[in-house]
């Protein structure tokens, strides 16, 4: 029997937004030790890693170790039917094919449940190296949703180049060119706001655009992103969640022919 | 500029 509760559906909601565009389906792992989802987006340009610790529930079991393939599409459209402060709780039966969401109200008077069939998808699991990375960037999410957003109009494509003085983000395309340069910020009353960089050696990557606006839909999550970058391997976009786990979007480079 | 693919990075465990 699996089952897990959160008091608020509002983060469910929002790890859902977070991958609904990128992801058609997915496998939903879940083990004593809580619910990990890793899958390509259909181009298998990113890669989306999301975890969610069983501590982060407010109850949570699993008495099997149970894959549940979910058509993300139906199941935010499920989620979509539950209010932000509802309680919601996921149910499945060990060798189930299909899985359970309840809501419940928070005066308790209307109590929702809805059945998704699951799916049987061919699970490739990909293995990400430890990687020690040359640069890694920690900033305001909606900072890095706002740079993506402004520089996919006058390019395809975003250069992020990173060095001790700061991180540059640059666009150039039939409209012209952009650039956006962020210091590291020297001393912020709130911690949330700072733009930190840690930088063992410069790096400068190219990514497409469209998946980053894509990641950027993981923005409501957390006040922080971290960027991690080294040349030629994939840049790494990290969203906290807070008490329960992050999501982890990896993004392949582009490069010179 | 060519896109790579993650699996070009990642392998399949």
């Amino acid at each position: 029997m699996f089952e897990a509760r959160l008091n608020a559906a509002t983060t469910l909601k929002k790890v859902l937004d977070a991958i609904k565009d990128l992801l058609n389906e997915a496998t939903f792992d879940c083990s004593d030790a809580g619910i990990q989802l890793q899958a390509m987006d259909n181009s298998h340009v990113s890669l989306v890693s999301l975890t969610l610790r069983s501590d982060g529930f407010d109850k949570f079991r699993c008495d099997r170790n149970l894959s549940m393939g979910m058509n993300l599409g139906s199941m935010s459209k499920i989620l979509k039917c539950a209010n932000n402060e509802d309680t919601v709780t996921m149910k499945a039966q060990d060798n189930a094919d299909t899985v359970t969401f309840m809501f419940e109200s928070q005066n308790h008077e209307k109590v929702s449940d809805y059945e998704m069939k699951l799916m049987n998808l061919d699970q490739e699991h990909l293995g990400i190296p430890e990687t020690d990375y040359s640069c890694v960037v920690r900033m305001p999410a909606m900072e890095f949703a706002r740079i993506c957003r402004d520089l996919s109009q006058f390019g395809e494509s975003v250069i992020i180049c990173c060095t001790k003085e700061g991180v540059k983000f640059s666009a150039s395309g039939d409209v012209g060119s952009a650039n956006i340069k962020l210091a590291q910020t020297s001393s912020v009353d709130k911690e949330e706001e700072a733009v930190t960089i840690e930088m063992q050696e410069p790096v400068s990557l190219t990514f497409a655009c469209r998946y980053l606006n894509a990641f950027t839909k993981a923005t409501p999550l957390s006040n922080q992103v971290q960027l991690s970058m080294s040349a030629d391997v994939p840049l790494v976009v990290e969203y906290r969640i807070p008490d329960l786990g992050h999501i982890r979007y990896y993004l392949a480079p582009k490069i010179e022919e | 500029m060519s896109q790579r693919t993650i699996t070009s990075f990642f392998t399949k465990t």
